[in-house]
């Protein structure tokens, strides 16, 4: 006899945390302080505030391997009432948007609580204002898994003296800080390699202080929020607009609802559809609406997608933040021009660093960023090192053992994530592509640079 | 200014599903399948029918890459009532049990739904009957990701003339045969190295027809359902058992809801903890249930899990489809004792082939299967691909190339897969240590072989 039942996403989740990379009390250690450490960056960067993050990981119980882990910044601070929900409800979030943030699934501040509150029986404590805002408030909170909705054990305001603003939160868990300590400052130091203007600190358990100071004031133009692209669209995407949208007509509806549309180009496209351009959108018929929606995708006279929703690295800060960590004897950078994934901008920045202090390695280093945020786990899903494992460095005058390191960055409004622990870029054909282009451009540099010392060196041996 | 927003798992899923595996058209065509074949096994192998399964991929529109995707079963089939949400809900399971099936997260069917909607537009077709049902019941559904419920576009009743119980299950969606077809083949290959009792036919878009016949009527022994280990439980899955019991005295409570839960161990466990074994279980105040809970989990009087809810592979048949499929001059096996993590009880199981049609390779030639399921994809993230690589070949006689294949099996309850496609398990250190030592032990034995193989080479040259 078969009994069928059904689980909210957060006991979904809590029973399958391996998913969202909880796999093991190291793995979770790291998880945890990385999805804080990128909800700071997203509050502080994405709105022009030159992020100053504290971080610290302090024993609470050695024998019961309980460790707290708290991260205070000085961002934008989250509005009171939606504070329950952002860390008490799975697939809650305000980067459900078509914008570059580092954030994008709705998860990682509930699997931090998720995690501790299975592990320690501890609540969330929670500290947040915003600018200008009177008050701190201060929350404790759990998650009830059976509803997935937020249990508030205490709820607080605090006069806010000293106009205050931004958010910090303190979690209780069980961990393995001996196992995952270099990876964690691995993270951190390749996260301050890419984002010379923010200033981070992390005190260990051992209360050694990891230290990354501002460099420079000058941060990249954060990005803005985009219109979805055609190439990009489907039935049920077109449909929920639709519903959004008030009953105008269509060509008004496709112009001012997606990016790349011209006046010109939509006319002539509709007319090939043979659907009126003036007909009100919500009089569409489903089959007319399974055309359109068939039709935008394949067309090819959509403008390119804009890439003002991309916030890429830069070629200066790349080379500098390897210049300043790697300190090789020769840099090579480049930034590909915007390309797109089913109807998603993405930009894709590659680096080769060589010699200098890189020590001699058997295959190349590699440097995987998405969206700003360092990768290191779950390196062999990764399109990124299944590209450079095809690449045939022999023909770029690359002999191993050679001390060679190759950074890659891929930015996009929507990072098509092989699991929901952010660790992996899945096989998307369109970005494979960019990467081995991407890749070869800076191989190609590295090669001129190689023949050059070569010529030199026979130069001096005659 | 931030709007947050909140998406049910449909939504959700639809916009990230390459979490679940469909990152690709050739990706997803293996998906699809894969995910449909799963359920077909558990759905037949698990109730002790003899598994008849026949599955085709046909072309419907070339130049939109439109394939339909076709496998029948003669399984115990779905309720009537039931299959709008088995197709159209997602977190809907019949396998949210204590017990080893292929399927675990009330998502595959729903994903293959979701993916043929989005691509084609076009619904599932399913037909069932159960065992005895005077009726052939066949639906139309989509899924409405808005609200996570089954929209049913038809719903009609057949005489079942002929008693035909099982279900089928026929979707449209894009694909890329070109590049799935060698995938998908292995995927049958080694299904049906592992499953010589089942009967496997795949008709392919150009008509070529892949069958494994049945070679065996002999069945593993269906697992039962279990009851969790008090080592994995947490505060959480103890309120809801408590929640869904009656009130109790908490020694039976736990004697009747646990495995391993030994009557004079139990009760000389509370008597530590200072809980009376009387007191009625819905009485216990929350940090009587902490610490439970909590000391539960780290005591170690308790029985080891049973394995009657698994179902390994066996020597016997592991061996003899290695046998077949790949023809080795030598074959070592072993099956492990069972083990646990996290109360979840799991058994390893491990084969080394050598020689004979096995080509020379300068790395072993990995299989992996969890829960009778081939792993062919995100070789990188899986812990037993971390064990293999760490393996200091060299010390077993083995000097690269060789000709070595290497199976590995992981059963559990519980596989913790490192992400929703079911593709890699994650490094969990338990699960790492028993592979580590299953290998060893097949390594051991090859060893010997070869060292005996060796000195017959030294008499010959004499
Ligand atoms: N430190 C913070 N400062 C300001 N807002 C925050 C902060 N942390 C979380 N938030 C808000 O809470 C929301 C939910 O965070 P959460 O980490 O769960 O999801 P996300 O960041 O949107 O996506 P992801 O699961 O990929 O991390 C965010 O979208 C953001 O609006
Ligand atoms: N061919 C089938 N025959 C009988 N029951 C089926 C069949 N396919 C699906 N089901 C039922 O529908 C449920 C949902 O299937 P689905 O594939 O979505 O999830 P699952 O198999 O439980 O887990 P997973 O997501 O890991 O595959 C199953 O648990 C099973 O009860
Ligand atoms: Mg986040
Ligand atoms: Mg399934």
């Amino acid at each position: 006899d078969v009994a069928f039942e059904s689980l909210t996403p957060a006991e979904w989740f809590r029973r399958n945390k391996e998913i969202a990379g909880f796999s093991s009390p190291s793995r979770a250690m790291y998880q945890a302080i990385r999805e804080l450490i990128e909800n700071a960056l997203d509050a502080t960067e994405n709105h022009g505030i030159l992020p100053s993050i504290k971080a610290s990981i302090r024993y609470v119980d050695k024998d019961k391997d309980l460790y707290s882990i708290y991260v205070e910044d000085n961002g934008i601070g989250i509005p009171e009432e939606e504070i329950p929900n952002v860390f008490g409800q799975i697939f809650y979030s305000s980067k459900y948007k078509i914008k570059q943030h580092r954030g994008i699934f709705g998860l990682g501040a509930k699997m931090v609580v998720l995690y501790a509150q299975s592990t320690s029986g501890m609540p969330v404590k929670v500290m947040s204002a915003m600018k200008g805002s009177q008050y701190i408030y201060t929350y404790e909170i759990s998650i009830d898994t059976v509803k997935n909705k937020p249990v508030i054990h205490s709820h607080v305001r605090v006069e806010n003296k000293y106009g205050w603003h931004g958010t910090a939160v303190k979690v209780v868990l069980e961990g393995n800080w001996q196992y995952a300590k270099s990876r964690i400052e691995e993270y951190f130091t390749r996260t301050a390699m890419i984002t010379p203007y923010a200033e981070i600190i992390l005190i260990e358990p051992n209360n050694e202080v990891l230290r990354f100071n501002r460099i420079t004031t000058i941060m990249p133009k954060p990005p803005v929020e985009g219109l979805p692209h055609p190439s990009s669209i489907d039935l049920e995407s077109l449909k929920q607009l639709i519903n959004r949208n008030s009953d105008i007509p269509l060509i008004d509806f496709l112009k001012e609802n997606f990016d790349g549309i011209g006046d010109e180009t939509v006319r002539e496209f509709l007319k090939t559809l043979g659907i009126r351009a003036s007909k009100h959108v919500k009089r569409l018929s489903e089959s007319e609406l399974r055309l359109l929606a068939e039709k935008m995708r394949q067309f090819n006279g959509w403008r390119r997608p804009r890439a003002d929703w991309l916030s890429p690295i830069g070629e200066k800060i790349l080379a500098n933040g390897i210049l300043h960590v790697l300190k090789p004897e020769a840099i090579f950078v480049t930034t590909r021009k915007p390309a797109s994934y089913s109807g998603h901008p993405f930009i894709v920045e590659a680096a080769i660093a060589w010699g200098g202090s890189i020590m001699p390695v058997d295959k190349p280093i590699l440097y995987r960023y998405a969206n700003k945020v360092p990768l290191l786990q779950d390196e062999g899903s990764d399109v990124i090192r299944h590209v450079i494992d095809e690449v045939d460095w022999g023909q770029y005058k690359v002999k191993f053992p050679a001390p060679l390191a190759v950074v890659v960055h891929v930015c996009s409004t929507k990072i098509p994530y092989a699991s929901a622990g952010k660790e992996a870029i899945a096989d998307v054909p369109e970005i494979e592509k960019e990467v081995r282009l991407a890749v070869r451009e800076v191989a190609r540099k590295l090669k001129v640079y190689l023949a050059r010392k070569e010529k030199e060196q026979e130069l001096l041996t005659k």
